[in-house]
């Protein structure tokens, strides 16, 4: 699908601590 | 001007709509919706609300599509003062789309019968931008999920994008911002540089002397953020700021207990110059306030579809308490 979420940047947030830029 | 657009099949071949939905009653306001939703969103609530809603033409992004802006006014002869909230200017951050247009059912569903909606539309007309970063946020649903910028190209087409919230001329690039097109907070090549931001900052310049009141919706962090970030310096009714903000805070928690953080971006979050809070505040518009929605860390800008619900629940109480400050300040002597 066009509109398929890429996935594999979500999971590298993970990896970030908080607090993320806002 | 008035625009009426008619979102053509095909238009967007990158952005279909995930479900189909035929009326406005079977929109799932608890679900994400694509920007090919949201533009048939837009044009159904002002063909159901006719006599309360106008969709209008706002200008175009980079990419050339149309943003359009949603005004609902209950017709009188008053004077009216006005709202402005804008959502989506940093594209990963889906809850702010959903929350504009969480906003825009529940005045349009309770005005009738609900004593305090009506006070409140009887005397205040309300601009609503559902996402300002268009671009962005088709790019974050095809693409890549964490998108922030816009998608401008720069450095001869090998970077892309600018921090549209850095792009507002409030102290252009002088402090949380970046010159370099490969950071996230990239200002821009100056001032209002990008379409999208010459767009707001036009029709806002336009309307300053009536609107009272200016919310900018993100995520995430739970804050309600005042002027300034690009000083410590305090705006000149900073007291009045924070209490207001502190009262749409106990609103909040009130109900479903999520504590939010009430302050200026500068003494709770960080400093970042080029703002459109800031410029807002700036220009003149008294009430300013930059709303970091629900999530604590826990799921960042991926917040499940399962937390639209109580997320937009409680940011309505929140709103709908500094409105009532609004009303108080500047309608009630009408």
């Amino acid at each position: 699908s066009a509109e398929k979420v890429a996935f594999l940047p979500v999971l590298l947030f993970l990896l970030v601590p908080f607090p993320a830029l806002l | 001007y008035e625009m009426r657009f008619v979102p053509q099949d095909g238009q967007e071949d990158v952005d279909k709509p995930l479900s189909s939905w035929r009326t406005l009653e079977n929109y799932s306001y608890d679900k994400y919706h694509s920007m090919t939703e949201i533009y048939q969103w837009m044009y159904q609530i002002g063909e159901r609300y006719t006599d309360m809603v106008t969709q209008h033409f706002l200008g175009m992004t980079y990419e050339s599509r149309p943003m359009y802006y949603l005004k609902i006014s209950q017709p009188s002869s008053n004077p009216k003062k006005s709202i402005w909230m804008d959502c989506g200017i940093h594209a990963r951050e889906w809850i702010a789309p959903a929350f504009c247009q969480w906003f825009v059912k529940e005045i349009l569903q309770n005005y009738q019968h609900d004593s305090r909606m009506s006070r409140l539309l009887n005397s205040l007309d309300f601009y609503v931008l559902p996402v300002l970063n268009i671009d962005g946020y088709i790019y974050s649903w095809t693409t890549d999920r964490l998108w922030r910028k816009s998608r401008s190209p720069h450095d001869n087409g090998t970077c892309f994008g600018s921090d549209l919230n850095r792009n507002f001329n409030a102290s252009w690039c002088s402090i949380g911002a970046s010159k370099n097109c490969q950071d996230l907070t990239f200002c821009g090549t100056g001032p209002m540089s990008e379409p999208e931001t010459k767009a707001v900052a036009s029709f806002l310049e336009s309307q300053k002397e009536n609107i009272v009141c200016f919310l900018t919706i993100h995520s995430y962090g739970q804050y309600i953020l005042l002027p300034y970030g690009y000083t410590s310096n305090k705006p000149s009714n900073y007291e009045e700021l924070i209490q207001v903000g502190q009262k749409a805070a106990n609103a909040l928690k009130a109900k479903h207990g999520t504590n939010y953080r009430v302050g200026s971006s500068a003494d709770i979050l960080y400093s970042s110059s080029g703002s459109s809070r800031d410029w807002a505040r700036d220009i003149g518009i008294p009430f300013s306030y930059t709303f970091e929605l629900r999530d604590n860390g826990t799921y960042g800008f991926v917040l499940p579809e399962t937390q639209i619900q109580p997320t937009c629940e409680e940011t309505m109480e929140a709103v709908l308490s500094i409105l009532d400050d609004v009303y108080t300040k500047y309608c009630l002597s009408n």
